[in-house]
């Protein structure tokens, strides 16, 4: 995966992109 | 031995399939203790979604390959199960190390969420049995007209949603090959470059959305 840029901080996942808690 | 498109391709089925030994295409053990823990139990519209996903998969596949290849599309869709529920289990996981909860009864009572995340791990095994004809610029197999974004027209799924799972899923499946993360990179830059703008994008109303909530970052200039 190192040529993949990832966008998401450390901080945010999967939860937060579907609006949940 | 040289590697040709053929046993790339084989490679790659093969890896995939391996990777998947020892998964089910039911919920795992662990899986089913988060499905506990939420505040209302999935389990049950889970186990339903996918039945009637997996219905949607095989006859479209069966449209666009061939009635006599039903059963193509079967084992594909059990391979997609497979990954999606093992990568289910490795976003749960990562999520109750990063949130410090076990209660996602939001996350997993989204329909949205368990759509897109069984689309994107069937796009990954239609794209494994496909690859070595499609990077070839080969057509020969009437499979390359399933290659993405078909799998979003079978779902009626918004591409944004997709969109929404492909970084998470990459982080949550190490052993996704590299030509597999090419691929799902290239999915990603063809929503946010044209399929995302269709006139039907929940793209447009968060847009809307951010506009009303006042003055917060600033937009770059169209031309940009």
């Amino acid at each position: 995966s190192q040529d993949y840029h990832f966008g998401l901080e450390d901080h945010e996942g999967i939860s937060e992109l579907f609006d949940c808690d | 031995p040289p590697q040709t498109p053929i046993r790339a391709a084989m490679n790659s089925i093969q890896q995939l399939r391996g990777g998947l030994t020892s998964a089910s295409d039911q919920p795992s053990g662990n899986l089913i203790v988060y499905f506990k823990n939420c505040t209302v139990d999935p389990s049950e519209e889970i186990t339903k979604r996918v039945g009637q996903l997996g219905q949607i998969f095989c006859q479209k596949f069966a449209e666009a390959v061939g009635q006599r290849c039903e059963g193509l599309g079967k084992t594909r869709f059990t391979l997609g199960v497979q990954l999606h529920y093992k990568v289910m289990e490795s976003m749960l996981k990562s999520e109750e190390k990063r949130l410090s909860v076990q209660n996602f009864s939001k996350l997993l009572n989204n329909a949205t969420f368990h759509t897109s995340l069984l689309a994107s791990a069937l796009e990954v095994v239609l794209a494994t049995y496909v690859g070595g004809s499609l990077k070839n610029g080969g057509s020969e197999s009437p499979e390359t007209d399933l290659c993405f974004p078909w799998i979003l027209d079978v779902f009626q799924l918004h591409a944004f949603d997709f969109y929404k799972v492909i970084e998470s899923f990459i982080k949550a499946e190490p052993t996704l090959k590299h030509d597999m993360i090419e691929h799902l990179g290239r999915c990603e830059h063809q929503i946010m470059e044209s399929i995302a703008w269709k006139a039907d994008s929940p793209l447009f109303e968060l847009l809307r959305q951010s506009r009303e909530e006042g003055p917060g970052e600033q937009a770059e200039p169209p031309a940009t």
